[in-house]
Formats: C-alpha cells, sequence, structure tokens
C-alpha cells in the first residue's frame, strides 16, 4: 500500500517551461548525438515540432515515474503511432494463450 | 530464492541486439529465451538467429484468428517457441545473420540447428513463480506495455500508472533490489534486456519495478527448455 502515494502529475511551475525555451538547442545536441538528418526543410520542421511535443512528453513521463530518468532518446523524433509501428512488434493481446501448457508451481521458500 | 540474480553474471545471457526499425521484438525475445536456455542445457552461450524467425516462422496464434507471426509486422513468443519446436531448432546468428528486413524466402538449414526447444510453458501472473522460474530455467520471454520507454534513459521505472497493453517482447534476466529516494526504501525491480542496442537504457538494459504488475511486465511470461546435447 506503501506505493499508492498522492502526488501532482501535470506541470504548473516555471521548470517546463525553462526546457521548453531551450528546445533549439536540445534538437541540435540530438541530431548531432544520434546522426539524424532530413531530407528537406519541411521535414526538418516537421521532425522539429514531433521533438518538441516528445520533450513535453518525456517531461510528463517524469513527473509519472519519479524513480526513472526520462528524457531525449534516439526515438525522439517520432510521433507515438512511428514508435510503435517500427519499433513495438506484439501481436497486441491481454491474456495467456489459452492451449497453452502452464509451469508446475515451484516451491519458493526455503 | 536469493534476494537478488542476474543471469548476466552467470554466462546465460548474449550482447545487447538492435532490431532496428523492425517490429521484430518479438524474435528477439524468443531466441535471448533460447539462448539461455540452451546455456543452461550444454554449457555453451550461442548467438541465436531472429533472422530465422522473421523470414520462416509464420505459426498463428490458436486463440486469436488471423494473429500470425509475421516478421516486422509484429509476432507473438509463444508462437515462435512453438514454430522452433516444430522446424527442429534455431541457427546460429552468423549461419542467418539479421539484415532487419522481411519478406525475403526462408533460408532455414536444418543441418545447422545451434539449438532445439525440448518444451516451453507459461508462467502463472504471480511474482514469487516468475523469479522461480527465473532462476530455475533461465531469462524468460515476457511482454510488455512500451509507452514509458521511449523516453527512459535510466533509473528504475515505476510509473503511477501504465497500461497493461501488451506491445513489446523483450527477456527477463534476473531482479535485484535498489533504493528508492521517493518511498525512501529499498525497492525490488525486474532487470530486462531489449533489443534496440546498447545505447539505449541502461546500456540496452531497463529496470521495471515489482510487486504490482507494472505495465502488464507479469502477464505473459514464458520459460523454455532446450534439448541437452549430452
Amino acid at each position: 500500500n506503501d506505493d499508492i502515494l498522492i502526488r501532482q502529475v501535470v506541470g504548473d511551475d516555471d521548470g517546463d517551461d525553462h526546457h521548453m525555451l531551450n528546445v533549439d538547442h536540445h534538437f541540435t545536441n540530438f541530431k548531432m548525438r544520434f546522426g539524424k538528418t532530413y531530407a528537406s526543410d519541411e521535414e526538418h520542421r516537421y521532425r522539429f515540432s514531433v521533438f518538441k511535443a516528445n520533450l513535453r512528453r518525456a517531461m510528463q513521463h517524469q513527473k509519472l515515474d519519479p524513480s526513472a530518468v526520462h528524457g531525449v532518446t534516439q526515438f525522439s523524433d517520432m510521433t507515438p503511432d512511428e514508435f510503435k509501428r517500427k519499433f513495438l512488434g506484439v501481436n497486441r493481446r491481454l491474456r495467456l494463450p489459452s492451449d497453452a501448457n502452464k509451469a508446475p508451481i515451484l516451491p519458493t521458500e526455503d | 530464492l536469493p534476494s537478488e540474480f542476474d543471469w548476466r553474471e552467470h554466462g546465460a545471457v548474449t550482447p545487447v541486439k538492435n532490431q532496428g526499425s523492425c517490429g521484430s521484438c518479438w524474435s528477439f525475445s524468443t531466441t535471448g529465451a533460447l539462448e539461455g536456455a540452451n546455456y543452461l542445457a550444454t554449457g555453451k552461450l550461442v548467438s541465436l538467429s531472429e533472422q530465422q524467425l522473421v523470414d520462416c516462422d509464420h505459426e498463428c496464434d490458436p486463440d486469436e484468428k488471423g494473429s500470425c507471426d509475421s516478421g516486422c509486422n509484429g509476432g507473438l513468443m509463444n508462437s515462435a517457441f512453438e514454430y522452433t519446436l516444430k522446424a527442429g531448432g534455431l541457427m546460429r546468428e552468423e549461419d542467418y545473420p539479421y539484415t532487419g528486413t522481411d519478406r525475403a524466402a526462408c533460408k532455414f538449414d536444418n543441418t545447422k540447428v545451434a539449438a532445439k526447444v525440448a518444451n516451453f510453458s507459461v508462467v502463472s501472473l504471480d511474482e514469487e513463480q516468475i523469479a522461480a522460474n527465473l532462476v530455475k530455467n533461465g531469462p524468460l520471454a515476457v511482454a510488455i506495455n512500451a509507452v514509458f520507454m521511449q523516453t527512459y534513459i535510466g533509473g528504475v521505472s515505476c510509473p503511477y500508472i501504465c497500461s497493461k497493453r501488451l506491445d513489446h517482447g523483450v527477456l527477463l534476466v534476473g531482479y535485484g533490489t535498489g533504493y528508492s529516494p521517493i518511498r525512501m526504501k529499498d525497492k525490488p525491480y525486474w532487470i530486462i534486456k531489449n533489443s534496440w542496442g546498447d545505447k539505449w537504457g541502461e546500456k540496452g538494459y531497463y529496470k521495471i519495478c515489482r510487486g504490482r504488475n507494472v505495465c502488464g511486465v507479469d502477464s505473459m511470461v514464458s520459460t523454455i527448455a532446450a534439448v541437452s546435447t549430452s
């Protein structure tokens, strides 16, 4: 039960805005670090807008998940849909296959 | 059960791999589990071929019509185990290297099988049983909701809210405990091997807290045994 804490997870301070002021700098660093190039100015502008949205998302994740560190990754110029399409690949489901063998219960004490 | 355990320290885990822009995570989770099981059965750590699964495995999920293993378009670890059992095993990575593209013809050569599945089963949604199966049988194939993984850099991920809709296949290789400044005490976590290269996360690994099926990590856990050569 000690995991259930009440914690504000929406932004209301200037910290987020401060980060967003440096977004040009973050994007330049991101491109250098991950070797990203874009075919046209239009593509560059679009990826920059996605990057900005992902920076906000990373800050939101940081609030929802404070024991981890969230920030810019190699996926920061991808929309969540692009990320799912290109890097995730488990056929979606919520339950175990019904015909699967069940592992025997193992002793866990002593 | 030991309070901490990590198969990397016991030589059962190959270096972190990179699936590229291809939804083949399910194949990396499958090979990782069989690499570990094969190590336990034979004493040899052999890197196995994901591309064989991408090209040759079209096994379908009996529970969901039309849901079949489909290269870069996704798959399911249990179906891949079933394919591997039927095909006779998996080849070595070097004999059937990963290209990260699909729609290629299957080039499986059954004279070059490096690891064979003896049997596989699913583990109940009980963290003690998951830990026990991990320690006894080797790394486990697990599915997870990866929404927080897009922005993850390090630390122990323990989001207050996370969907349990499974969309990513990974490999559970160990568990440990660490001090959580938020909770002000030691908290347990799982150690997960991902397939997005070693530049992602903690050298390619992800830590997620144990205890309440966070992001569905306990929901679909599979254990596998390999055929012993002796």
